[in-house]
Order: structure tokens, then C-alpha cells, then sequence
């Protein structure tokens, strides 16, 4: 699981 | 970027354009929630204020402005441009009862206790439930016009294909992001059933209109 959101997905 | 993501950000798209021509082409916004639009208006602000602190690609940038372009435009058609067609005495849903506890959730399950992500997983979370107000239209009123149906299913298979994007990542690049991952099911379940009347009714030619 990551601790920040992905930023690339919209 | 896999093709189950991509296709869904296009698919995303064409929904959008599809509901902004209707109502441009027939100067109406007759059947269209104003409350499901303005939450998407939300969404995509509290989503994409990474606009100002990252920069992933210039596909990222040029899709998340037109997003966000889109859906103010798409307000400003329903309460200004052509409100006099606006249908607001059948868009009664109560957006307060999708609003606080999603923000209310967002601060207590995120990623991280900081303001862009709190507002990132808000957006998340209000997303997966913003079009309840157009689906409780639709039940209000016993049926749709079809190009409103195409919307609704461009925008139900758009979270679907993020589903596929989803098990993809997993798979080949190990990467999991719970909180999308349970919000897009959510979101997906919720179109369930529009989806089996569109399939049954719409393609067949048929204008969608529920059982009395």
C-alpha cells in the first residue's frame, strides 16, 4: 500500500 | 500508463463532451442534475490541486485542466446560461448527506494527515457517490432521455476500466491503492443497476424509463 496518493492517475 | 486506464480516462472524456454538447445542441438541461455536476466540480478541484505542486506529464496536466474546465462549464450552463430549463424541483437530493460524511471520512482514513491529501481522498470518496443526485433524478422522474443514458453509461464504464487498471498495477507493477480501489468499487456497484437497464432498454433502441 503506498502512504501518498498517486498523482499520475486522474 | 496500461490500455485499461487509458481507455478509461477516454471513456471519462466522452462522457463529459456527450453531456456539454447535449445541453449546448439542445439549449436545455432538462433531466440533468445541477447537485451531481456542481459535486463533480468539487472533485475535481479538491482532487487536482496537485496541479500546482507536481508535474507528471503533460498528458496529466492538459487531461486534469479540461477535466476541470469541463465541469465548471458544465455548472455554469445549469445555474446561469440556460437555467431557466434546469429542473430543480427534481433535484431534491439532500448533497449534505453525501458531503459530510465523506469529508468526514477522509480525515480519518487517508494516506497521510496533510491537507492535499486529505482533500485528494475526499475527492476520492465524494466521487464514488456525486451522481446519486442524477440517479435519484432519474427514479424521480421514471426515466432518462438517451443521450443522458450514454452519459451515464460512459461514466459508469470509466470507473469499471480503473477497476481493470487497477488489478493490472497489482499484478505487474505490485502497487495497491486501497482507498481508490474500495471507493471505485463502490462507485461501480452504484451504476450496477443502471447498467443492466441500459443494456436491456437503450441498446435495444428503447428510451429508459423505470417501472411506475
Amino acid at each position: 500500500e503506498t502512504d501518498v496518493s498517486d498523482h499520475d492517475e486522474l | 500508463m496500461n490500455i485499461f486506464r487509458f481507455l478509461g480516462d477516454l471513456s471519462h472524456l466522452i462522457a463529459i463532451v456527450i453531456l456539454l454538447l447535449k445541453i449546448w445542441k439542445s439549449r436545455s438541461c432538462a433531466g440533468i442534475s445541477g447537485k451531481s455536476q456542481a459535486l463533480f466540480a468539487v472533485v475535481f478541484t479538491t482532487r487536482y490541486l496537485d496541479l500546482f505542486t507536481n508535474f507528471i506529464s503533460f498528458y496529466n496536466t492538459g487531461m486534469k485542466v479540461v477535466y476541470i474546465a469541463c465541469s465548471y462549464a458544465m455548472v455554469w450552463m445549469i445555474y446561469s446560461k440556460f437555467k431557466a430549463t434546469y429542473d430543480g424541483n427534481h433535484d431534491t437530493f439532500r448533497v449534505e448527506f453525501l458531503v459530510a460524511p465523506t469529508a468526514i471520512l477522509a480525515f480519518l482514513v487517508n494516506h497521510d494527515f496533510t491537507p492535499l491529501e486529505i482533500l485528494w481522498t475526499f475527492s476520492i470518496y465524494l466521487e464514488s457517490v456525486a451522481i446519486l443526485p442524477q440517479l435519484f433524478m432519474v427514479s424521480k422522474t421514471g426515466e432518462a432521455e438517451t443521450i443522458t443514458s450514454h452519459y451515464l453509461f460512459a461514466l459508469g464504464v470509466y470507473r469499471t476500466l480503473y477497476l481493470f487498471n487497477w488489478i493490472w498495477r497489482y499484478q505487474f507493477e505490485g502497487f495497491f491503492d486501497l482507498i481508490a480501489i474500495v471507493a471505485g468499487l463502490v462507485q461501480t456497484i452504484l451504476y450496477c443497476d443502471f447498467f443492466y437497464l441500459y443494456i436491456t432498454k437503450v441498446l435495444k433502441g428503447k428510451k429508459l424509463s423505470l417501472p411506475a
